[in-house]
């Protein structure tokens, strides 16, 4: 299926920092 | 030993990979050469880390664009993804600069990237954000202006996400339409 993200999903990572 | 779970370091992939253009008001120039790609990204990570480095629209200055779309689709009407296209136009008075502008834009965005338009997301080929003294537009890009139940399932949702309401009425143009347009405004295909 797509990968569908809603809102407060994506929210969610806004201020999170990623490991690159 | 430590087993570390994935969720934790592997980034979440979106469904498409999407490029953020700026455009740059310069009259010197030809359209297309201030027209520049920022960067690319396919991870809710690295979305967020290219959000929060650039400058808000409302920062903008007056002439300038951002537009994010799909991966191998340019932010114009050439584009074969785009010619038999057209756009849901979000028109903004100056007063909702302050209220609505940087909300709207991030509103959109999230809808791109997260496919908020279910099965029709694959209609869509972008978002541009026109950052004007007359007036600020948003504009959702879909791929035909003939499709008619993908536009109208983007129109009510997307309207719906922006908090548009119901008594506002938003407007769906082809561009063929808004490249031949004589007057001020471009006649709606859908409403």
């Amino acid at each position: 299926g797509k990968r569908q993200y809603n809102r407060v999903f994506l929210l969610g990572f806004q201020f999170i920092p990623a490991c690159i | 030993q430590k087993v570390i779970s994935p969720e934790s370091y592997i980034k979440h992939p979106l469904q498409n990979k999407w490029a953020l253009w700026f455009f740059k008001n310069d009259k010197s120039k030809t359209w297309q050469a201030n027209l520049r790609l920022i960067s690319k990204f396919d991870t809710v990570e690295d979305f967020w880390a290219l959000y929060n480095h650039i400058q808000l629209p409302s920062d903008l200055m007056s002439g300038c664009d951002y537009s994010l779309f799909k991966d191998g689709i340019e932010p114009m009407w050439e584009d074969g993804r785009n010619r038999k296209g057209g756009r849901w136009l979000i028109t903004l008075s100056k007063q909702q600069r302050r209220a609505d502008l940087d909300r709207f834009w991030l509103e959109t965005l999230m809808c791109l990237v997260g496919e908020g338009f279910d099965e029709h997301s694959d209609d869509v080929c972008g978002a541009v954000i026109n950052v004007r003294a007359k007036g600020d537009k948003i504009a959702v890009w879909t791929t035909d202006y003939e499709n008619k139940d993908a536009i109208t399932h983007i129109g009510q949702v997307y309207k719906e996400r922006l908090g548009v309401p119901p008594k506002v009425i938003i407007g769906y143009q082809s561009h063929a339409d808004t490249a031949t347009k004589s007057g001020s405004s471009t006649k709606n295909k859908f409403v």
